[in-house]
């Protein structure tokens, strides 16, 4: 299910999800993922870590198509990350969060007409 | 209102920024907010920095609750105080941090309180937060004429979207991690809010290939570069408050100011 095109020399990748997949393809996606998004790693060690959490992604990712099935889930960025890296390294809201209860309420603006 | 709204069409909506490897995404939406609200004060679309509120907003980012309590006892005495914290920069969770956090509401308040933002040229986005605050003053662009929530209500949203330009606003992320495009639309979504974004449109239908129906959506900015979902923008589909989109929305107004 992946696919590389080479027309203007940038190298694209297509879905990868909602199909079982063989060992040789998930190292195969894992590479073109890699050399994508220009991620290397520092040790074999880390590197066999980030394929397995790349692998994990992946199932999720197809989970995510079943549950959303208008979008499109599959290889992005963030595919060698945890979901606790993710969400530690790339949001940022404060999970505690309540808006002050004398925040300013904007005005209710009409819709008809 | 109109059935299809776009900022992106008008002009209001600056390039897709990456805030890289650092909690940011507060900064992010709410330079979205500021940039747009300058925008239809002006006319003139500047980008506007996210360090100054990295570096410098230590704004209190939730009314806290938390209580210090402090046993003692001696001779003569012995007790429990309590006080309340405001801002305490070793306190996590009580304040806008950086790459650790922050809100979009109070990120306006330090934008308020400061007397505007820099544009991004002078005061460039660096990722990290190790810096010390370096505002200067004279060199704010945009500035704050007020800021304020919007109900949860869709009409409202909409409304408040098309009459003051781009809403900062607060969604769970959880599918964001894998999205790639479409319209996303998923039948669970927590609406516990993680990330801070910018919301620049609304579409009146896009085909939902399962649902066998075309769905009203949302257009959102994101931060995470252009190479993420649609070239950095995100669609979500409207109607239930899905990922909590709906739940945290404010509105900038901004005011003209000239550098000096």
């Amino acid at each position: 299910a992946a696919d590389e095109s080479s027309d203007d020399g940038d190298l694209m990748i297509r879905q990868v999800v909602g199909g079982e997949h063989e060992p040789n393809d998930e190292h195969h996606h894992f590479r073109l993922f890699k050399r994508r998004f220009g991620k290397s790693y520092a040790s074999e060690e880390e590197h066999n870590y980030r394929f397995s959490v790349f692998k994990a992604n992946m199932r999720r990712a197809s989970r995510h198509q079943k549950l959303d099935p208008s979008a499109v889930h599959g290889v992005t960025q963030f595919s060698d990350l945890t979901p606790a890296e993710f969400r530690r390294n790339h949001l940022g809201l404060k999970g505690s969060l309540r808006l002050p209860s004398d925040a300013n309420k904007a005005p209710i603006l009409p819709t008809k007409d | 209102l109109p059935t299809d709204f776009d900022w992106r069409d008008h002009g209001a909506v600056a390039p897709v920024k990456n805030q890289g490897s650092c909690g940011s995404c507060w900064s992010f939406s709410t330079t979205g907010a500021m940039e747009g609200a300058h925008f239809l004060a002006t006319g003139k679309l500047e980008s506007l920095s996210e360090q100054q509120l990295v570096d410098c907003d230590h704004e209190v980012s939730v009314e806290s609750d938390d209580l210090i309590v402090m046993v003692f006892s001696c001779k003569k005495f012995s007790g429990i105080v309590g006080f309340r914290i405001k801002c305490d920069p070793d306190e996590p969770g009580s304040c806008d941090s950086g790459c650790n956090g922050g809100l979009m509401n109070s990120a306006l308040e330090y934008t308020l309180k400061a007397g505007g933002l820099m544009r991004e040229q002078d005061y460039p986005y660096t990722g990290t937060d190790r810096g010390t605050c370096k505002f200067d003053k004279t060199k704010v662009v945009a500035s704050v004429a007020n800021f304020s929530v919007v109900s949860l209500d869709e009409d409202q949203i909409a409304a408040n979207l098309v009459k003051n330009g781009p809403l900062a606003v607060a969604i769970n992320a959880v599918f964001m991690q894998t999205y790639v495009g479409g319209v996303s639309c998923p039948y669970i979504c927590s609406k516990r809010l993680d990330h801070g974004v910018l919301l620049v449109g609304y579409g009146s239908g896009a085909y939902a290939p399962i649902r066998l129906k075309e769905k009203p959506y949302w257009i959102i900015k994101n931060s995470w570069g252009e190479t993420w979902g649609e070239n950095g923008f995100y669609k979500i589909c409207r109607g239930r408050n899905i990922c909590g989109v709906d739940s945290m929305v404010s509105t900038v107004a901004a005011v003209h100011t000239t550098s000096q």
